[in-house]
């Protein structure tokens, strides 16, 4: 954790469905790996952070310290992936649904 | 009627089945994955198309929901009727197709050697008549809401013919479905209606028939659409009042009971004194001015049974004004 780099960039995260008590209805995947993202996004940023026009403007001001109590652009999921489920509804029949947006592929400051 | 197309016809969603034939072979671990309790088809049909997509990103059905619904078989006129309760469907869920998956025999050897035994039929040459075709099915899907007794709506019917040998089939009961959810009738049941005259009571089988469907979830790409479906815990502890819910909403089981005022609150100030403590520089104030009203003259302090009773009778005449013994008088008098 500790020799984790300080600029923006996506980190190893396992979510285990029995952590966060789902494992009881659901019945695939048991785990899956959906990464988080942390780090800087200070003034000059990297082009690596991907940041976007927005965040370049709001970091500029900040480093300026025109507008004081403007805090740096946030580090946050860019592109993400979806992820297949299949469990047990209510009625305890099997349901399998896609849902997106649940684990990052890269971030970025915005 | 239905015509539903044959088997090779179903469209590609519903691939994943040619291998369903021998409902014995469970592809890969599937079944074991689900368990030993969930051996039954849909389970591994199901999980075949989780892995389809784990896969290959395969969407099943082109949409990103599917929805399987397990039979209660009830006997009905003693004929099997398989009944599906399509409750649990989604009103965001747009409907893409729904299968209908059964296991077929082939005709029960009873009967076939009935046929094949009974003296045949002879033309006037003398020349036996062909086998008469073996009995036809029919499958007959009728629709009926949640409360009401009778047999339902009659949706759809198709006419099978008996398989060679035991297989599972699927057919495309697409446009039954959208048709009984639109009216609101998400109970259907299946008969499988067969010419035979004592088909016999039919027994609950491993291969009870299940519906698939195929549905896209419109609201799926909403922040939180994981919550709606797998959030299950309740975050605020059971007998609580809804969050949303006004305080005095009905939905709340507890009863309100206002405090009623039965008389002048107790308290032990003085009437008309001020409560505040006195500044060490405040000027002292004559006692009439205190309380310019003129002060009753003190009652003699009665024993402490009576004193209860006696505050009780105060209290029932009502009366505005505490009565106080001396020595808090005299504090009185000195603060």
């Amino acid at each position: 954790q500790w020799d984790e780099p300080r600029v923006c960039s996506r980190r190893y995260l396992k979510v285990d469905f029995a952590d966060i008590g789902w494992n009881e209805w659901i019945i695939s995947p048991k785990s899956f790996d959906a990464y988080y993202c942390a780090g800087a996004c200070e003034f000059p940023m990297p082009k690596i952070v991907r940041p976007s026009n927005h965040a370049t403007i709001q970091s500029i001001v900040r480093a300026v310290g025109i507008v004081p109590g403007i805090p740096e652009p946030c580090c946050v999921p860019d592109k993400m992936n979806s992820l297949g489920v299949l469990f047990l509804d209510e009625n305890r029949n099997v349901v399998l649904k896609v849902y997106p947006n649940m684990s990052v592929d890269t971030c970025a400051c915005r | 009627s239905h015509r539903a197309p044959a088997w090779s016809a179903l469209p590609a969603a519903a691939d994943g089945l040619q291998g369903d034939r021998d409902p014995q072979r469970a592809p890969g671990d599937a079944a074991a994955t689900l368990g030993p309790g969930a051996q039954d088809m849909v389970a591994v049909h199901m999980h075949r198309l989780y892995e389809k997509y784990s896969r290959r990103g395969a969407r099943p059905g082109g949409g990103n929901t599917v929805r399987s619904f397990r039979a209660r078989l009830e006997v009905v006129d003693q004929k099997a009727v398989y009944f599906f309760n399509l409750t649990s469907m989604q009103d965001s869920e747009t409907i893409l197709m729904a299968t209908f998956h059964f296991y077929s025999e082939p005709p029960r050897w009873p009967r076939a050697l009935e046929v094949l035994c009974k003296p045949r039929a002879k033309n006037a040459s003398g020349r036996s008549l062909p086998l008469g075709p073996p009995a036809r099915q029919h499958l007959l899907f009728r629709s009926l809401s949640q409360n009401t007794a009778t047999q339902g709506l009659l949706r759809g019917a198709m006419a099978l013919s008996p398989p060679p040998r035991g297989l599972w089939q699927a057919k495309d009961i697409s446009p039954i479905v959208k048709a009984a959810r639109r009216d609101g009738e998400l109970l259907l049941s299946a008969q499988l209606d067969s010419e035979e005259r004592d088909p016999g009571v039919p027994r609950p089988s491993p291969y009870a028939p299940y519906i698939l469907v195929y549905a896209n979830d419109l609201a799926i790409s909403e922040p939180n659409s994981v919550a709606v479906t797998l959030q299950r815990y309740d975050p605020f502890p059971a007998g609580d009042p809804e969050p949303h819910a006004a305080p005095n909403s009905s939905a709340d089981p507890r009863v309100r009971r206002a405090a009623q005022a039965t008389g002048p609150l107790q308290d032990n100030e003085l009437p008309g004194l001020d409560e505040r403590p006195p500044r060490a520089h405040a000027q002292h104030f004559h006692k009439h001015q205190l309380w310019p009203s003129p002060f009753r003259a003190l009652k003699p302090r009665p024993g402490r049974k009576d004193r209860r009773k006696k505050g009780q009778e105060v209290f029932m005449a009502s009366s505005q004004v505490l009565d106080f013994d001396e020595k808090t008088m005299q504090k009185a008098r000195r603060k």
